[in-house]
């Protein structure tokens, strides 16, 4: 794909999130998940981006982003992991959900996608502490009032590691 | 050293 030679995350991530996109265009969401596999701070830039989509006042720009997000937690592996990991990015979704800052002009697709993400993380991931902690915070504010059902296909883990047998 | 000042400034936001 020669005209993919001279993209950057920024304009991956316009195209992928496009409010005019009739529905979710993977080819987009891969090819950025692909350039920040290939940048070396491309985790870095990435959460930056994508939480300034998330925070979209078009339900849909916001949505799209949400997919990208997800598909970059499953195919950019720990580097990226670990910048979702970080207070920084997590406060970002925080500012979404909650009523104090931008919870009340977000639409509850929006805001149910976000929780959602949050909480398989939270089994996802277990040794990223500040998931959990920014998840259990949403639930002491009563943000969160029950743990969403996730669809086995959106749970983060591609392949169940291996347990080691008893002899 | 970068990475832990990094760690120290990083906090949930207050609510």
């Amino acid at each position: 794909m020669a005209e993919a030679e001279g993209e950057s995350l920024e304009s991956w991530l316009n195209k992928a999130t496009n409010p005019l996109n009739r529905q979710e265009d993977w080819e987009y969401i891969i090819g950025f998940c692909d350039q920040i596999n290939k940048e070396l701070e491309g985790p870095q830039i990435a959460v930056r981006l994508l939480a300034h989509k998330i925070q979209s006042p078009q339900e849909w720009e916001a949505v799209q982003a949400l997919t990208v997000l997800e598909a970059c937690m499953k195919n950019c592996g720990q580097r990226f992991h670990n910048e979702v990991g970080k207070f920084r990015f997590l406060n970002e979704l925080i500012k979404v959900v909650s009523p104090k800052y931008l919870g009340d002009r977000v639409s509850e697709k929006v805001k149910s996608k976000i929780i959602e993400l949050l909480y398989s993380w939270t089994v996802a991931l277990p040794d990223e502490s500040k998931i959990k902690d920014a998840y259990y915070m949403l639930k002491r504010q009563g943000i969160v009032l029950s743990d969403p059902v996730i669809p086995a296909e959106s749970t983060l883990i591609p392949s169940p590691p291996a347990r080691p047998k008893n002899p | 050293l970068g990475e832990e000042s990094e760690e120290r400034d990083d906090h949930l936001l207050p609510m």
